[in-house]
């Protein structure tokens, strides 16, 4: 473990706190892409379908289950009780190509031959482009709400943190995960427009709004 | 190298 991992662990957790908090405070679900949420939910069982078979260590096995209960906790909330204050028609970005994608990218790159290897590598693709829904229905409203713009925002850091930590374990564990590189760096640039906005406006105390 | 990947992290 080191501070990028650490930190960006963190920012992971805090990104799901604002918005679970934005949407049980508000009573409202108004700007969240469910269809984000519903991948994220796949990226997560697939990712960690091992949590009760294979021992890593306390940390990582809380921090799953977090994961895992938190993304179907969001969904289930949003499918039922603020189903009323979703967005559907502006959230109509066609996952179905990203999770078509992300199986043809899993079956090229992975480190074995194995359902539990091709799933993992599976749930790496998937996760990098999950956000494309949301960051999409942002586009589409043009503008958002400060705490949407926040969540979107720590889910950034978290990835990105995720990159000097490889880095770190590069150099000092020879360690290195190509699949999880390559991905996590992809991920990160589908952040960096929104990474450049958010700074322009909401670091500035603005409204986010896009140009 | 690849022996390594042990998909310690979240």
């Amino acid at each position: 473990m080191n501070l990028f991992r650490l930190g960006g662990d963190l920012a992971h957790l805090v990104s799901i706190f604002i918005l679970l908090q934005k949407i049980t405070a508000n009573k409202s679900a108004a700007g969240i892409s469910i269809k984000t949420q519903i991948l994220y939910s796949i990226v997560y069982v697939t990712r960690y379908i091992d949590v009760f078979t294979k021992w890593i260590s306390l940390y990582t096995f809380v921090m799953k289950l977090i994961f895992i209960a938190s993304s179907f906790y969001t969904v289930w909330l949003m499918h039922n009780t603020y189903k009323s204050t979703q967005n559907p028609q502006i959230d109509t970005f066609k996952i179905r190509y990203l999770i078509g994608g992300s199986i043809i990218m899993a079956a090229i790159f992975n480190h074995k031959l194995t359902f539990n290897e091709l799933v993992w590598s599976f749930s790496i693709w998937l996760e990098s482009v999950a956000i494309l829904p949301q960051l999409f229905m942002l586009q589409r409203t043009g503008e958002a709400e400060n705490i949407t713009v926040h969540y979107i925002f720590a889910l950034g850091i978290y990835r990105a943190l995720y990159i000097p930590n490889w880095v770190y374990r590069w150099i000092f564990d020879q360690y290195f995960d190509y699949i999880a590189t390559v991905a996590g760096i992809i991920q990160t640039l589908i952040y960096s427009d929104f990474f450049y906005v958010y700074y322009q406006r909401v670091m500035k105390g603005k409204k986010f709004e896009l140009p | 190298q690849s022996t390594k990947v042990k998909h310690d992290e979240l």
